[in-house]
């Protein structure tokens, strides 16, 4: 479980692919192809060998961190083990994008629509509720309202009739 | 066989991990041939300081080549497996593994039906909200109606109680008992009148 | 082929990203 950082693990195959690289190119193979010149002076070809060697190394080893830089290469690799280290629980292969971007296109959307949906679920319930709430008063208004017309009818009523018996008493009082 | 374009990868590296071996390929031989040249350099350097050498350039330029050619196969070998882990190992997503931006593909799946579906329900939705606010404005109206047509009323009743309260300022409880009080009141004022007049006629004859 | 991959595979990690601005924006505006 112990993972090696993909860095290390990159430092690590270049070093490997170096040691066998000098491997290969041996001073015995080296002085065999340059034989003459070996024997005419050993000891110069062993400089210059081992001066190729350094040289050779150096310069690629140069060039990994140069394309480390480059491409920030490093924390690229580090967020990668740190992602891979997350997902590790899982088994089963993950999505990948279908070719069809209106296709791929739809999951990503799919929690702010789903957030809409259920904002204006919101809204039209509490405006509901609200609704509900003014339709009570109003029944209660037109109830009231109601009320007031029948108190109203019936002072009229009592009135007209008072009215009628002023009549009558006036004709009576009126009477010679 | 077919490429494998390795999309994913390089959607999160920004380059394909291929064209990123091949730049170390490059690179790398293009360092083995400097280095090669810059020995093969210092060796005819070296033989011109040695008078009456029998080797000439063309022989070492042999001698190069040879141990070049050797390199150069041990180097493409040894960098084959070196990129095949490579691609296996450092610049591959493993099939498992799903990017931070893609996560909302497996959290949130969606099909186009689906999403369809969702839109329509929010424009349904959004049609309801506007109804229900048009409900309330005519809610609101009425209860605005209701307030004035109440006010209404009221005035009208307090206009009776006032009827009523003229009476019991005289002392009537109540506004036919007032009434009876204001005809039998009026009858006296007719009578005093009536003995106004008759006595006005007395004085007058006398 | 390369310079494709690259364009497509940069295009699948930033428009959804760029789109899903104007979406919110959108369901902003619609929400205003």
């Amino acid at each position: 479980s112990s993972t090696i950082s993909r860095v290390k693990l990159l430092d690590t195959m270049v070093d490997t692919f170096l040691q066998k690289l000098v491997a290969a190119g041996s001073y015995k193979r080296f002085s065999d192809c340059y034989k003459r010149f070996y024997q005419l002076q050993p000891d110069m070809t062993q400089r210059i060998y081992d001066k190729f060697i350094t040289q050779l190394q150096a310069s690629i080893r140069e060039e990994i961190c140069e394309i480390k830089e480059e491409g920030n290469l490093e924390a690229v690799l580090n967020s990668l083990d740190k992602i891979v280290e997350e997902g590790r629980d899982r088994k089963e292969p993950a999505w990948r994008p279908s070719g069809i971007p209106e296709k791929d296109l739809c999951s990503i959307m799919a929690p702010y629509f789903l957030q809409q949906r259920d904002t204006l679920r919101h809204h039209v319930q509490k405006q509901e509720a609200k609704n509900r709430q003014l339709a009570d008063a109003i029944l209660a208004g037109r109830k009231q309202v109601e009320e007031l017309q029948l108190q109203i009818q019936a002072r009229q009523q009592a009135f007209q009739a008072l009215h009628r018996e002023q009549r009558e008493l006036l004709a009576v009082l009126r009477e010679p | 066989m077919s490429v494998d374009p390795m999309t994913y990868e390089a959607q999160f590296f920004g380059f394909t991990p291929q064209t990123c071996m091949l730049r170390i390929y490059i690179a790398f031989q293009d360092y083995l041939f400097e280095v090669m040249q810059a020995v093969e350099q210092v060796i005819l350097k070296k033989l011109d300081g040695i008078p009456g050498c029998e080797i000439s350039p063309v022989q070492i330029r042999k001698c190069t080549e040879k141990f070049l050619c050797f390199m150069k196969g041990r180097f493409d070998n040894l960098f084959g497996k070196m990129e095949e882990l490579f691609l296996q190992l450092i610049l591959r997503i493993p099939p498992h593994i799903l990017l931070p931006e893609d996560k909302c593909q497996e959290s949130h799946p969606c099909s186009e039906e689906e999403i369809q579906l969702l839109q329509q329900e929010i424009e349904q939705l959004q049609e309801k909200y506007k109804t229900e606010l048009r409900t309330r404005e005519a809610l609101l109206a009425e209860l605005e109606e209701q307030k004035i047509v109440q006010a209404k009323l009221r005035q009208t009743l307090t206009l009776f109680d006032e009827l009523e309260n003229v009476g019991r300022d005289r002392g009537t409880n109540d506004f036919r008992e007032g009434l009876v009080f204001l005809v039998q009141n009026s009858r006296k004022l007719q009578n005093i009148r009536d003995n106004v007049e008759r006595e006005s006629k007395k004085l007058k004859i006398s | 082929f390369d310079e494709i991959i690259v364009d497509l595979t940069t295009k699948r990690k930033q428009y959804p990203r760029k789109i899903l601005e104007c979406v919110i924006k959108t369901i902003k505006a619609q929400h205003e």
